[in-house]
Parts: C-alpha cells; structure tokens; sequence
C-alpha cells in the first residue's frame, strides 16, 4: 500500500497536458 | 615538465587523489575518475567543483581544467556526482556501480530534505537503506539501538512527527525483517525505484519571472520543462516535453521556447542572471540528448554492459 501511494506520485511530476497559447495564458497570469 | 597540480576528487563513497598537468582537459581528469571507479555508464555524471565566486559549476569536458575558474585550493577539489538522471531507474541503470552512486546520492537528497518526500514513503524508502547496508535481518546479530546510530529519516519529518527516535526505528525494524531474502543490490534498487516517483526526484530547480516579475520555479528533467508557482515545487502548472519544443535558446536575463507548432508564439522568462540561462541550456542539451538517445537502438557499448551484467 505504501509502495502504491509513491507510485500515484508520478502522474504529479508532469503538467496537465494543454496548447501553448493556454500555456501562454497561464503563464502571464501568474 | 610543468609543475603538476593536486586534484581530490569525492563521489558518493570514494576520496580519489591525481595529479594532472596545467593542460589536461576537463574530459581527461573525468575519464580518469570513471576509468579508477570502474564506472562505464559515463553519460549521467559529471565533475562538479566551487568556482571564484562561490558557486557551484559543472566542468566543461572540452576546456582545459586550469582554463576553468575553479576555487583555488591545494588540492583542487571536485565532485564526482550525477547530473542527469535515467527516465526510469530499472530500464536504463545497468551497472552495480551506477545504481550504487545513484542510490547514495538520492538517498542524500531525500535525508537532507532537498528532496521532499512523505513521511510513510520516508520510512519504507529508509528500511529498503537498511537492508541495503545490513542486509536480512537477524535477531542475533542486529541487537536493539542497532539503527540508533543510522540517519534513517529526513529531519522534516521527524520534526514534523512527534514520534520517539526508538518508535521510528521500531517502525523502520518492521520493514526491514519485512525484506528477508532480497539482495543488498535489489534494496538499493528498490530504493531507487520507488524516489523516482517523488515528485521533486531528479529536478533541477531554477528561479526566474515572468513578464510581470512573478516569481516562479522553472524545473529542468529528462522529460521536459515544467513551470510552478513560487510556493508550490511539487505541483508543475505549466510543461514544456522535449516533443513539442524546436529550440531552446537565450539572451542575457531572456530565455526563449520555440514551439515545434511555428503557428505557436514563442515562450519567454527571465533569470535572474545570465549564468543562471547558459546552466538551464547546458541542463536542456544534455537532458534532451540523453532523452533522443533513449529512443534509438542500444550501442554496442550499451548492448556488451548488458550482456554483461546479465552474466
């Protein structure tokens, strides 16, 4: 079960996948 | 003959000591190293050193060790660390001794908390460390207080945890007779396998701004680019993968993404110095090198370590 939960971490090391000008958007709101 | 100059070089587990000439080169000293540790997988490492101002600074293989501002000291010191790090531990590490430095070098940057991890993953990963430097369990030789004098937990969490020294070491002991029977090698393995899931394992972290001088994180791994808000390095908001970029590039404090797509605009932020950019793109090449070499055939290099190791 504890191995199970580090696994569930590594969908977290990646950003939701979107287009660039939504990752333009993003980004200049921060 | 030129007068020759001392060099100590440290990885994870070994102090080495050469004595090169003013002309020898940054991939002549490296070559050495990875020749005296017996180290074939050379394309994760590199040589780290201190440089005149005080900043950490990876060697360039190309340029002579004296052209390079290294912090004058006798010997000269160097450290032999990875710099990039395999998409998943299991598939690409072949050698003993690569796992080995990788595992020693994680475990160090999850145990001084620049690597964070959480509690419950903190203990499994720090039983897989036991069974790697005891091996099994045994009740005659592994008496109460054995792990007393072990670093076992990263000291977030037991600050975090208000758990006696004895109670997170019972908790460790359970996990540790849990791993009967599995090699000291597999621990190290097992270690690794599981911290390449945290969600800070194998980033290199670099501040920078936006137009609007917000400050932000830029990661740098062997998949890609990732964006995160300043007080949030677990959660990447943005991503960047090595597919969908054509070019990378800089120009002072401005770093520049182009898009595969050309129809898309360019991405732009800024670092807070120019020596900051020139790390991020030798940081980007080296990644998407080793990212492009993952998916062509093995080398003949990479097919023989196999075979090898297989025996």
């Amino acid at each position: 079960e504890a191995k199970e939960k580090a696994r569930a971490k590594r969908a977290n090391k990646r950003a939701p996948q979107m287009d660039w000008s939504k990752k333009h958007e993003i980004f200049s709101n921060f | 003959m030129p007068k020759p100059v001392n060099v100590r070089v440290t990885t994870m587990d070994a102090e080495l000591e050469f004595a090169i000439q003013p002309n020898t080169t940054g991939k002549q000293l490296f070559d050495q190293v990875v020749k005296t540790v017996g180290l074939r997988e050379v394309w994760y490492f590199g040589l780290q050193y201190t440089d005149t101002k005080g900043f950490p600074t990876w060697l360039k293989l190309d340029k002579k060790v004296s052209a390079q501002e290294v912090r004058k000291e006798n010997p000269l010191q160097f450290k032999f660390r990875a710099k990039f790090f395999p998409e998943d531990v299991p598939e690409e590490l072949i050698q003993e001794i690569t796992q080995k430095l990788f595992f020693l070098q994680v475990k160090e940057g999850i145990l001084s908390d620049e690597v964070y991890c959480p509690p419950e993953t903190a203990v499994l990963l720090g039983s897989y460390a036991v069974q790697a430097k005891f091996g099994d369990y045994s009740k005659d030789v592994h008496k109460s207080g054995y792990l007393t004098t072990e670093r076992l937990l990263p000291q977030r969490v037991l600050d975090q945890h208000k758990l006696s020294r004895e109670q997170w070491e019972e908790r460790i002991e359970v996990w540790h007779t849990e791993h009967r029977g599995m090699l000291k090698e597999d621990a190290m393995l097992e270690y690794l396998k599981i911290a390449q899931d945290l969600e800070m394992y194998g980033i290199n972290y670099f501040d920078i701004k936006n137009k609007k001088g917000t400050d932000l994180w830029l990661g740098v791994d062997s998949l890609g680019l990732n964006i995160y808000e300043h007080d949030d390095k677990l959660t990447p908001k943005i991503g960047f993968p090595w597919s969908e970029i054509r070019n990378i590039s800089f120009n002072d404090k401005k770093f520049i993404i182009k898009p595969i797509d050309k129809k898309a605009p360019d991405f732009v932020f800024y670092a807070p110095r120019l020596r900051i950019n020139k790390r991020i793109l030798q940081l980007c090449m080296g990644n998407h090198e080793l990212y492009m070499r993952r998916r062509k055939p093995d080398t003949i290099e990479v097919q023989q370590m196999k075979a090898q190791a297989k025996e």
